[in-house]
């Protein structure tokens, strides 16, 4: 319990040091290539000339989703974990202070692919967003609710194959409403960007509410 | 480091258990969504006369996964982990005592999706064989190398939906190749059936091996 408890104190201090310089902090969660990555391209090519954006990445190893980030045009750092299957509040201390946050309105973390771990770890954001795909099957959120449970709001991924699978759109947001009411649902393809816009809306509203 | 030994000791354990009555044992493992629960009633629906397959499920919360098996006509238990976001050598020696492995040739250990923490945990089994999904991307071996290195077989699942993505089938197993040069690659479908022959081959003739 003393690691969660050390571990909540940074968070609080990360929160802290974000709102000195008005940044807002999302936690972006999800299976591996549930489409975090992807998301992020796709606003920042949307949103770059109105909001200051950056990315703090999270994965086992490699920097292929930081390099992703920066080609689109946004400040990005890469943290490799080596094993840890989540990040923490104190890697994204580290994070914030590389990153340099001070001439940011947003600053996302994409945390490591994994439908479990990371939900435990407040790691100082505003809010969580939780992502699935459609090609993952509907009851990813009752059989992993812990993690859908931590969600402020879930994006369903990868409506572009919806026509080639058998995904009952229904029933996967009628499972997120059972493990989390509370949650906004908001399904869209990074591909064709359709319904992207009212995920664009969603962070422009958020945005606001916290200036 | 001692929690790992006691794994270890009771990994052990259920190894000899297995091979007392002559069971060969798989363990399963992939991100959410990946398809193992697909791969395993594919592979009874085309093996049940011939193979006794029994399946040990581990997920987070629902008995789903084992109902599927039970509904292919496969013997199935299931274990809910509650919060661990993997499976354990010890809840694997409970799953064995109570599906009653005597009358088996192969029980399959399908792991919590996760494609980081499972694969630090031995469960006994003989054989790892590790799925990631075409629409995922082609560099989860790269980016979650611990797991792939654990594997003896790697299957590339959905390859029916290749047509609408971009996905690089040389390029994945490229990575693979990468971080494990030792470990055999299978793409397949589960839903047309593609290549599913040459999966059914390899389970027999590691069950041949083995016997
Ligand atoms: N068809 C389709 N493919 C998508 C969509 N979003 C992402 N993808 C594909 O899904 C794969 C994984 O996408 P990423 O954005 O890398 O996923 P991620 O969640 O960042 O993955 P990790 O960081 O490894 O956990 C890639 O092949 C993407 O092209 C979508 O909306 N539609
Ligand atoms: N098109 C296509 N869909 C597949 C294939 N294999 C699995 N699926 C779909 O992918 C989704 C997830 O499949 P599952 O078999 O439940 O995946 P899983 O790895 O067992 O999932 P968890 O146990 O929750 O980790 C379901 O909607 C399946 O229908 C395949 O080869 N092709
Ligand atoms: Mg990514
Ligand atoms: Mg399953």
């Amino acid at each position: 319990q003393n690691i969660l408890d050390k571990n909540d104190k940074q968070a609080m201090s990360n929160r802290k040091h974000f709102e000195e310089h008005g940044v807002f902090c999302i936690n972006l969660m999800s299976s591996p290539g549930s489409g975090k990555t992807s998301l992020l391209e796709a606003t920042i090519e949307e949103l770059k000339d109105k909001i200051r954006i950056g990315v703090i990445e999270g994965d086992l190893e490699t920097n292929n989703d930081a390099m992703r980030i920066k080609a689109k045009g946004a400040k990005s750092y890469q943290i490799t974990t080596g094993q840890a299957c989540h990040l923490d509040a104190f890697m994204v201390h580290d994070g914030i202070h590389n990153l340099g946050i001070e001439d940011l309105d947003i600053v996302f973390i994409e945390n490591v692919g994994n439908l479990v771990c990371p939900a435990a770890y407040d790691v100082g954001a505003h809010m969580n967003v939780v992502l699935f795909s459609t090609t993952e099957g509907e009851d990813k959120p009752v059989k992993y609710p812990v993690m859908f449970k931590s969600a402020n709001l879930v994006v369903i991924t990868k409506t572009d194959l919806l026509q080639y699978l058998d995904f009952d759109m229904q029933k996967a947001k009628n499972y997120v409403k059972e493990v989390n009411p509370q949650a906004d649902i908001i399904a869209l393809s990074n591909k064709t960007k359709e319904n992207l816009e009212k995920w664009l809306r969603y962070l422009e509203f958020k945005l606001e509410m916290f200036k």
